[in-house]
């Protein structure tokens, strides 16, 4: 059986409400290291992939591997009877037909039980291969979440230019252009604020902005968000949780013009 | 405008 306890229930609500307008049925693959989930959106442009390492959960149980065939709005209508701070478990049999979902909250002695019926989804496996990334840019989460929300309102798609000296996310629109340049920056006293680029190679990509606003619902999981580029490949967007945890989304560039 | 590229090329099916 499974039995996965997180001290709060702010976690994976903030997680699920980040990935749910990309991916809507997904399993929940659960084993003794933790709790992983892997879905391409429709269109082939997206993909989320989410671990929850074992070490995030106190305590977690996993008997058996098993993967939980979640719709992801009804998990929302579900999570949505926790309060953030509620004591969560999930709980399932060995071969589920339903999530058992428990959110207590210690001050009022609350205990609520929710029972998610599971689905059986056929989904295609696909390997994620190791990249090294020519750049790789830490940046605070609400920064890059403000640079895409702003271009956006002129364009729908981004051109990143990582050098040694910065950052430039650019657009063209019908109303006219925009840019915004980040150099690197270290703030001994607020670290979160950072914006660190390591590169081997300069490195120049665009992207849709749809996805990457959409990405950016993430900013409330993690202060800071590490993108990864290449030429060519995908764009990875990395919110780091606690417990070596993460929430990733790989983008696929646009080309020509 | 630039072409989107399909993600699914970029993955190894295993």
């Amino acid at each position: 059986m499974l039995e996965a306890r997180l001290e709060q229930a702010d976690l994976l609500k903030k997680v699920v409400d980040a990935i749910k307008d990309l991916v809507q049925d997904c399993n929940f693959d659960c084993n003794d290291s933790g709790v992983a989930l892997q879905a391409m959106d429709n269109s082939h442009v997206a993909l989320v992939s989410m671990m929850l390492k074992a070490e995030s959960f106190s305590p977690y149980r996993c008997d058996r591997n098993v993967a939980l065939g979640v719709n992801l709005t009804s998990l929302t209508k579900v999570l949505r009877a926790a309060q953030n701070e509620d004591i969560l478990t999930l709980k399932a049999e060995d071969a589920p037909d339903v999530l058992n979902l428990v959110f207590e909250n210690t001050d009022s002695d609350r205990l609520s039980e929710y029972d998610l019926k599971l689905m059986d989804i056929d989904q295609e496996h696909l390997g994620i291969p190791d990249t090294e990334y020519a750049a790789t840019i830490s940046l605070p989460s609400v920064e890059f979440r403000r640079i895409c929300v702003d271009l956006m309102a002129l364009s729908e798609s981004v051109s990143i230019e990582t050098s040694k000296d910065g950052i430039k996310f650019s657009c063209a629109g019908d109303i006219g252009n925009g840019a915004v340049t980040l150099r690197p920056n270290t703030n001994v006293e607020k670290p979160d604020q950072n914006v660190e680029i390591e590169l081997t190679e300069p490195v120049a990509l665009t992207f849709s902005l749809k996805y990457l606003v959409n990405f950016c619902k993430a900013a409330g999981l993690s202060k800071t968000v590490k993108l990864c580029l290449s030429n060519e490949v995908p764009l990875l967007v990395e919110y780091a949780l606690a417990g070596s945890s993460y929430l990733r989304f790989y983008l696929a560039p646009k080309i020509g013009d | 405008s630039p072409f989107q590229l399909d993600l699914y090329n970029y993955f190894i099916k295993s």
